[in-house]
């Protein structure tokens, strides 16, 4: 069996020059905290 | 002969124990086909009296699924899956003997590596039989959830087969086998609003403008008028198709205070409305968990939520093993599966346990109405497929479920993070 999740969530934002953008990553988005084939336990964190 | 008779000796031998599996199989086959045959009689007799009268004019029923792939899943697709299935439901169900049953959980804990010292019942005599040992429980405390508020939390033991966003609707299944999101889910998935045909368009006109608080308020006053709608146990939506029910469990008080606690939070962030803050972009990301026979296979809540939705799509159940899913493509697609649509915080939500042929029945703990891997649901899919071939539409798949609950004004059944959401059976 396999359970599989579809949902919504922010993408984050890159900050402007006005807010020191550097060329980094977007902030505040969604970040997982998974790898492909990791084994995973009820409650533990997926991402966040 | 006399003398033959008299003088053979008799030896009494205990029948091979795979030849009464297989004699009890067998009967279990037939009775299966007997109710298939009673059913299929019973659906000429209703065409018959709904005016199909010839047996070739009436609209064929729901084609089998037949994939595409290897010979081995060729070869799988030809195999009455469904009724293995549920064979070997029934054969799990069958009592173990006492004095076996510790020996034989011991056995199968050790050869799918489950941890006994985590089962909530230590004395493992209790569990009558692998059904019920499969779907045990676990001790308090022994799948503690992330502290992290934001967090999405893992729903199962297993492992994680597939992550990552979703781009053009569509969902990669293993690296270069991708299928859509609809395919998935149903239609208009992201669309859907989850409300009764008869809200009417003050009440709409409310929704679009107002805070949490104000809606809740809103959604009070219009349960209070209108409370046929969100009372009436069983009704149907003639608009969508979708049956209207009342979700069996009540949404704790807990959960509820958390859900709305949860909305109202990020109320401050982003509108109510899907896809309409333009302070917040957002994104639609997808995870798999794969859970092998040895885990833990009940499901919990993995964010604070409200269910509005469920769809059923009776499919077919493939295995979905690793190797399946490298050789089918579109695998999810094509199974037995419950989709849950929903809201959290952010915005769209679904939840979708997918069969397969050892563990067939998925159980919603808050919806008895949903019956899967059985004949009837089979029938009324048959059926559905029918009528819409007779109005010349294409089959949308799957049947749908409003949940309305009279005390929960936020629309559906309201579920706290890590809260037991339901589980797989055997067969």
């Amino acid at each position: 069996s396999s359970i599989v999740i579809v949902f919504e969530a922010p993408k984050g934002q890159r900050p402007t020059f006005d807010q020191g953008y550097q060329g980094e990553d977007l902030k505040g988005g969604w970040q997982w905290s998974i790898k492909k084939g990791m084994k995973v336990k009820v409650g533990e964190a997926l991402g966040r | 002969l006399r003398e033959a008779l008299g003088k053979t000796k008799i030896v009494w031998k205990p029948i091979p124990v795979g030849l009464g599996i297989g004699f009890l199989g067998l009967l279990q086959l037939y009775k299966v086909h007997q109710r298939e045959k009673a059913a299929a009689e019973e659906e000429d007799r209703r065409s018959a009296a709904s005016g199909y009268g010839d047996k070739d004019e009436r609209p064929r029923k729901r084609k089998r699924i037949r994939p595409s792939g290897p010979w081995t899943v060729q070869l799988m697709s030809y195999l009455p899956l469904k009724n293995i299935s549920r064979v070997w439901g029934w054969f799990n169900e069958l009592k173990i003997p006492y004095y076996l049953r510790v020996p034989g959980f011991k056995l199968y804990s050790w050869i799918f590596g489950v941890n006994l010292s985590e089962v909530a019942e230590p004395d493992l005599h209790v569990y009558p039989n692998l059904a019920s040992f499969f779907y045990r429980t676990l001790k308090p405390g022994a799948r503690p959830l992330s502290p992290d508020p934001s967090a999405l939390l893992s729903p199962a033991d297993g492992k994680v087969l597939a992550f990552g966003t979703i781009e053009h609707g569509e969902v990669e299944q293993i690296k270069g086998m991708t299928y859509s999101l609809e395919a998935l889910l149903g239609s208009s998935s992201p669309t859907f609003d989850g409300e009764p045909e008869d809200i009417s368009a003050s009440h709409k006109q409310v929704e679009k403008n107002t805070s949490l608080e104000e809606k809740i308020k809103a959604d009070e006053e219009f349960a209070n008028i209108n409370g046929i709608s969100y009372t009436l146990p069983r009704s149907h939506d003639s608009k969508s198709g979708a049956t209207i029910v009342d979700a069996s469990t009540k949404s704790k008080s807990s959960s509820i205070a958390e859900v709305r606690a949860d909305l109202a939070i990020a109320e401050g962030k982003r509108s109510w409305l899907f896809f309409s803050s333009p302070k917040a972009p957002t994104g639609l990301y997808y995870v798999v968990i794969y859970l092998a026979p040895g885990d833990y296979h009940r499901f919990h809540s993995p964010v604070s939520w409200v269910v509005k939705k469920r769809r059923h799509f009776a499919g077919e159940l493939y295995s979905v093993s690793p190797y399946l899913q490298r050789t089918l493509p579109g695998l999810f697609t094509l199974n037995e599966r419950v989709v849950l649509l929903g809201q959290w915080k952010h915005g769209f939500f679904s939840f979708t346990p997918v069969g397969a042929t050892n563990v067939g029945s998925i159980v919603i703990n808050f919806d008895k109405e949903l019956r899967t891997n059985s004949l009837l649901t089979d029938t009324e899919a048959d059926r559905a497929a029918e009528e819409a071939a007779a109005r010349g539409e294409p089959y949308c798949g799957y049947s749908e479920a409003v949940y309305q609950q009279a005390s929960t004004v936020l629309g559906g059944h309201a579920l706290r993070r890590g809260e037991e959401m339901g589980g797989f059976q055997l067969g």
